[in-house]
């Protein structure tokens, strides 16, 4: 999964 | 991706084409607050500023190009459409937006995952986007009528925002440390300020009466 804070919402 | 995130981008894609193709097709904005529209616009360029530095898929990158061109073309259309521009009720719709817009940018400087400049811009479009529809709202208030568009504009925007809660209690749950407070606390905040429209708006579908807010 993408490491934690990546903004992956619109 | 779950069903509950991709149906809230749906429906907030609803929300702005709708508007969109309203307003370019009967080359009207009556009742649409041109404050609030700008404030979307802000959001959306606050937002997406790693549009083209960081991919995170395909869908991500169209979404945000589509949000990005909705919003603008709207805010294009109030504003220099030679004939869109004469609907614009700008009497009415006197909602000073530099009043949200400061407090957001502050909180941002405040409250933020990482003090650099994207991480504050991220932050502000998220504390704006809470109370972009203020401006809307206050209109709606204002003239007391409520034409179904409108109405229907504003309730696809709270269906996004209910959606989206789904959508973080869900990965929450699925996802091990999914922890993202600015967005949750800001979004609740958003869905609380639709609570009372949707209230009025479910009542008026229910019996079956034009919407009227009370004053």
């Amino acid at each position: 999964a993408a490491p934690d804070n990546v903004k992956d919402e619109l | 991706m779950n069903v509950f995130r991709l149906a809230g981008d749906m429906t907030h894609l609803l929300s702005v084409v709708v508007l969109l193709l309203k307003i370019h097709t009967i080359k009207s904005c009556a009742g649409i607050s041109l404050k609030t529209q700008e404030l979307y616009a802000v959001v959306f360029a606050a937002r997406y500023l790693d549009l083209f530095v960081h991919f995170v898929s395909l869908y991500n990158t169209v979404m945000k190009l589509v949000f990005l061109a909705s919003s603008f073309s709207i805010v294009w259309y109030m504003k220099r459409h030679k004939i869109v521009r004469r609907t614009y009720d700008k009497d009415h719709d006197t909602f000073r937006h530099y009043v949200l817009v400061l407090p957001c940018l502050l909180l941002a400087l405040l409250i933020n995952e990482k003090f650099t400049f994207r991480e504050v811009m991220w932050a502000f479009s998220i504390y704006l986007e809470a109370v972009a529809i203020f401006p809307q709202l206050v209109l709606l208030q204002r003239t007391r009528n409520i034409d179904n568009l409108t109405g229907q504009y504003v309730f696809f925007l709270g269906a996004y925002r209910v959606l989206y809660i789904l959508n973080w209690i869900y990965r929450y749950f699925t996802e091990p440390h999914f922890v993202h407070w600015i967005s949750w606390v800001a979004g609740i905040v958003q869905t609380l300020l639709y609570a009372d429209f949707f209230y009025y708006y479910i009542m008026s579908w229910k019996n079956n009466v034009k919407l009227e807010l009370p004053a």
